[in-house]
């Protein structure tokens, strides 16, 4: 699962 | 990146470009919200701060650098080359309304505090609410030029397009991020009004006229 903090969309 | 994701960038991509040509072409931002665009110019400034710091893809760094540039272009556009057009008169919904309580909602509703962090907060939130000074410019006028629509159109189609990329990350990666998710709702609920005039008049070839 990705972590929400990672921010890869614009 | 999924179809939904793509076409929600594409749409973002095509509400700035017909923005800036419509500047360009008519030498002219009449019926534009320069304190939209202002509001706008920042959210992608707090966002996109992470450029140096955090590496996606070079599509994502693309993006990021066109975003932000072309948000100053507008400005630059609005309030120096073409500001004998700038109808300010008509611009005049306070801003403070919407940067004090966003600002006092991203330090109190984050998924960390931390200075980068809060200031994505703080973009997400912000861009929600950034096209009030705009729509509030064409329901103050009671209308909008065709290309206004059109751009209008673009931008608001862009959440909305983001909201159903939202739901397949949720399905196929199970990931999701409720700030994102309860920001865009509201971003594109904001729309809904205009949404329903632009079917119903400008793409029947009528220009968006408010009933008086």
């Amino acid at each position: 699962r990705q972590n929400e903090l990672d921010h890869d969309e614009l | 990146m999924n179809v939904f994701r793509l076409a929600g960038d594409m749409s973002h991509l095509l509400a700035i470009i017909i923005l800036l040509l419509k500047i360009w072409k008519t030498r002219s931002c009449a019926g534009i919200s320069g304190r939209s665009q202002l509001l706008f110019a920042l959210t992608y400034t707090a966002r996109y701060l992470d450029l140096v710091t955090n590496w996606v893809s070079l599509y994502n760094t693309v993006m990021k650098v066109f975003f932000i540039a072309t948000s100053y272009a507008t400005i630059y556009l609005m309030y120096l080359k073409f500001k004998a057009t700038y109808d300010s008169n008509h611009d005049t919904f306070r801003v403070e309304f919407l940067l004090l309580p966003v600002t006092i909602l991203a330090l109190v509703l984050n998924h960390e505090f931390s200075f980068m962090e809060i200031l994505w907060t703080f973009s997400i939130y912000l861009e929600a609410v950034a096209i009030l000074p705009q729509l509030f410019m064409v329901s103050k006028t009671g209308e909008a030029e065709s290309i206004t629509s059109h751009y209008l159109f673009a931008l608001g189609s862009y959440r909305l397009l983001y909201i159903f990329n939202w739901i397949w990350r949720y399905y196929t990666e199970e990931y999701y991020d409720l700030i994102a998710i309860i920001a865009g709702v509201v971003q594109t609920v904001l729309y809904c009004d205009f949404f329903y005039l632009y079917f119903t008049k400008v793409l029947k070839g009528k220009k968006l006229q408010l009933p008086a």
